[in-house]
């Protein structure tokens, strides 16, 4: 099965 | 002081479609240089940034940056009331109250104003990297509506893939499994073209709820942008006009 990721593990907060 | 005034009012009305269901809250910024909005969902799966330069409008002054706290629901049922061929025009004061919209008939005989209460909103923002993706795909937008709607009553994962020859959409389900592919086509400067430009292969998964949500920006534009790399957000972009976009991303679904 399959896990959503989230934006901030990508994006980091400034 | 800000004043915006579009004469094609019906752009921001396809601006505040598109948002609606993905934003409930959100601060425009209001800059001497246009308008622009950044939004996460509070699970921060997607984003939205939204880009409208002032040199679109065809009267547009902002003498400092102001931001503007909007309740999406709200601003959807006030704009709402302006007919398509209607003119808008926003207004709001230095201090952040209210703003104001007015929205005039092409013959100028009618001319509607209204007052949106605005919010005092703590967002949450984030530094959007400059990204190089390995796949680049331009496509009609209502393929991609249309990939999105039917795969959608399949499954709740979609999993993309491209080659030089087409991009591939696949979703599996409790009924089974579909997949569609859409072939790139010869010179592309045509609206309906596809063309897919890729630097290595990728494979990715995202949930098709939120691409779907995506498709509501359809209306603001003939073609779409995907761009998208393995393991990394996937970016999906709708120009307006030449007068900026809105700009998707949507965080992987990855294997647990």
């Amino acid at each position: 099965s399959k896990r959503q990721t989230s934006l901030l593990s990508f994006f980091p907060s400034p | 002081m800000l004043e915006a005034r579009l004469a094609q009012g019906n752009v921001l009305k396809k601006v505040i479609d598109s948002l609606r269901d993905l934003v409930n809250e959100a601060n425009f910024e209001f800059t001497p240089s246009g308008i622009t909005l950044q939004s996460m969902d509070s699970a921060h799966v997607i984003l939205v940034s939204l880009l409208l330069r002032a040199d679109g409008f065809d009267n547009y002054r902002c003498d400092r940056t102001i931001p503007v706290g909007i309740n999406m629901a709200s601003l959807s049922k006030i704009i709402r009331a302006a007919a398509n061929d209607d003119a808008i025009t926003l207004r709001a004061d230095d201090n952040g109250e209210s703003l104001n919209l007015i929205f005039e008939a092409p013959n100028a005989g009618r001319v509607s104003d209204y007052e949106l209460k605005l919010m005092d909103l703590d967002v949450e923002q984030v530094a959007l990297p400059d990204m190089s993706y390995d796949v680049t795909v331009r496509m009609p937008s209502e393929e991609l509506q249309r990939v999105c709607r039917d795969l959608s009553a399949v499954g709740e994962s979609v999993t993309i893939n491209a080659t030089k020859e087409s991009i591939n959409f696949g979703v599996k389900g409790e009924l089974g499994s579909g997949s569609i592919a859409i072939r790139s086509t010869a010179p592309v400067d045509k609206k309906e073209g596809v063309s897919i430009s890729m630097r290595q292969p990728a494979d990715v998964s995202f949930s098709l709820k939120f691409l779907t949500q995506f498709t509501k920006a359809t209306p603001l534009s003939e073609t779409v942008r995907l761009e998208f790399s393995n393991e990394c957000p996937m970016l999906v972009e709708y120009p307006i006009g030449d007068m900026g976009y809105i700009r998707f991303y949507l965080a992987p679904k990855v294997d647990d």
